[in-house]
């Protein structure tokens, strides 16, 4: 499985 | 970053500097909701936690620093400060905040990616984040005759939801493997919150006439 997006966002 | 999560970002820190100065210039906080207030603080120290072990850029950085200083600092105006303090109407802001926030936790027990300490915090941020409003929204429609203000602070805050939205949209079709469900589904349910009242806030403004919501 995938990983999920970096915590990149506010 | 994409120019939707960039005038995301702008409108969100727009909506502060609208309420902070409001709270400032009119020394009062009528129509402006403790608890979401609370609750968007709560929201920031769980999710930005991330502060002490994490660096993404400076502007991630300096904006998290601010949004977490925004909100204690309104906190504290309407807590705290002399004269603004005494036009906090508590009987009106009455949303009971632990029927929001231990669901929320619940659920980011439950449903999560991972069972760490940080990673649940993280996603009861996300979770809290969806409903933060609502004790402002109530708020609001208890309130004859919103506040321009009031009303346009409540309206840049739905706007920089919306923006996420097309953010992730953009992100999806340009970024290859790109996902983050839990992210998502909570974002569209903030936003869809917003949905009666940009109907009410367009109407008014089209019409010249004061926001006030229907009960």
């Amino acid at each position: 499985e995938a990983q999920e997006a970096p915590k990149d966002e506010l | 970053m994409n120019i939707f999560r960039f005038a995301g970002d702008m409108t969100h820190l727009l909506s502060i500097i609208v309420l902070l100065l409001k709270i400032n210039a009119t020394k009062s906080c009528a129509g402006v909701s403790l608890k979401t207030q609370e609750l968007y603080l709560l929201v920031f120290v769980t999710r930005y936690l991330d502060l002490l072990y994490s660096y993404i850029s400076l502007y991630n950085t300096f904006m998290k620093l601010f949004f977490i200083c925004s909100s204690g600092c309104v906190i504290w105006y309407i807590r705290e400060h002399k004269t603004v303090s005494q036009t906090y109407d508590s009987a009106q802001d009455t949303f009971r905040v632990l029927f929001l926030a231990c669901p929320c936790m619940i659920l980011a027990l439950t449903v999560n990616h991972d069972f760490t300490v940080t990673e649940v915090l993280w996603t009861f941020s996300i979770y809290l984040e969806a409903v933060a409003i609502l004790p402002q929204l109530v708020l609001l429609q208890r309130t004859k005759n919103v506040d321009t203000l009031t009303g346009n602070y409540v309206f840049l805050l739905g706007g920089y939801r919306a923006l996420y939205l097309l953010n992730w949209i953009y992100r999806i079709l340009t970024e290859p493997g790109y996902r983050q469900w839990i992210v998502w589904i909570s974002g569209t349910i903030q936003t869809a919150i917003y949905c009666d009242f940009f109907y009410y806030y367009i109407k008014s403004w089209r019409n010249n006439e004061r926001l006030s919501l229907p009960s």
